[in-house]
């Protein structure tokens, strides 16, 4: 799409890129996770040249359709408190929060993935039951979306497409869940050591027509 | 980092030269993680006869072009001159960088570096 006259050469360029402003200083230095290097490389041209050749607006490692791939962190876990205060009897519950307001209106998502890794207080920890629900308020939990066994230290995937986030629809601008960790037969808490949403989502803009050969 | 230019004298027949893009002489190094250029490259160079017309294993010209450089080697017009030297076939890159809220973004992008030039 053509840039308003009034930007600067710039400015007008992300645009056609596809970025609304050029990303300030990075805010903080956090570590690019190892499954975006992995999709990266997957990508590069030295590295596709020695596989089969790669389809465009497809994210092969995840199997699905998709141009633009975010890596986004829980935006409460810097201010959690790293031991929160739990209620008697019972292993506390987190509250995680994910923005997605740079994602375009246009763009529409394919895989919403959701990481958890849960850590063990104590040693002898066999594991937990975590339930996720979407954050409805304080008093009123929402619906829960999932229940699944979660081992201390492994890397928890589940796929939010279709219930905190809408298939063939624009994104909401932030996801809220409530997560909360029921023990095993020891008995013993947890604490929430990673929470982040992989999102992938599919700009029609930005994929090719079939081009024919003359 | 292009080519050096050909300031005079025949620029050459139109082919692909290449152009290096480095994000840290854009400025966009600061949040573009990977990578940290990439061969754009551009097309430079005539298109008269018989160059616009390729043969075997080149891009096949378009019959305008041709039509066109016959034209204008027969009764050159001022202001309509020969084809012009264009990307012909071009490939996708990926950029892995941050945005303004601290996620990590690989984003696809087709058309960024210059396969192939032609005559159109």
């Amino acid at each position: 799409a053509p840039a308003p006259a009034s930007m600067g050469p710039a400015a007008a360029l992300l645009q056609v890129l596809g970025l609304p402003e050029a990303p300030r200083s990075v805010p903080t230095h956090r570590p690019v996770p190892p499954v975006m290097w992995r999709l990266f490389r997957r990508r590069d041209p030295q590295e596709a040249r020695v596989g089969r050749p790669l389809r465009p607006c497809h994210v092969e490692e995840l199997g699905v359709a998709g141009n633009i791939v975010r890596h986004i962190p829980d935006s409460g876990l810097s201010s959690r408190p790293a031991q929160p205060a739990r209620t008697s009897g019972l292993c506390p519950e987190w509250t995680v929060v994910f923005d997605l307001s740079n994602v375009e209106p246009t763009e529409r998502p394919t895989r919403a993935r959701l990481e958890l890794r849960l850590e063990a207080e104590s040693e002898d920890t066999g594991g937990w039951e975590l339930s996720v629900a979407l954050w409805a308020d304080a008093e009123h939990p929402g619906p829960e979306l999932l229940r699944v066994p979660a081992p201390p230290g492994v890397l928890l995937r589940a796929d939010l497409l279709g219930t905190a986030v809408a298939a063939n629809a624009s994104v909401p601008c932030t996801v809220r869940l409530a997560l909360s960790l029921h023990p095993g037969a020891t008995a013993a808490c947890g604490r929430l050591a990673e929470a982040s949403l992989l999102l992938v989502t599919l700009d029609p803009r930005l994929c090719p027509l079939p081009r024919l050969r003359r | 980092h292009t080519e050096p230019r050909v300031e005079v004298g025949p620029v050459g027949t139109c082919r692909t030269r290449r152009l290096h893009v480095s994000f840290r002489e854009v400025g966009w190094h600061r949040w573009v993680i990977a990578p940290r250029g990439f061969l754009a490259n551009f097309c430079q160079g005539t298109c008269a006869l018989p160059e616009t017309l390729r043969g075997p294993g080149g891009p096949p010209a378009l019959n305008h072009a041709v039509l066109r450089a016959l034209m204008h080697a027969a009764a050159p017009t001022p202001g309509a001159g020969s084809p012009c030297c264009v990307p012909e076939r071009l490939s996708p890159i990926s950029v892995l960088f941050f945005d303004n809220s601290d996620n990590v973004v690989l984003r696809h992008y087709e058309d960024m570096v210059v396969d192939e030039c032609g005559c159109r």
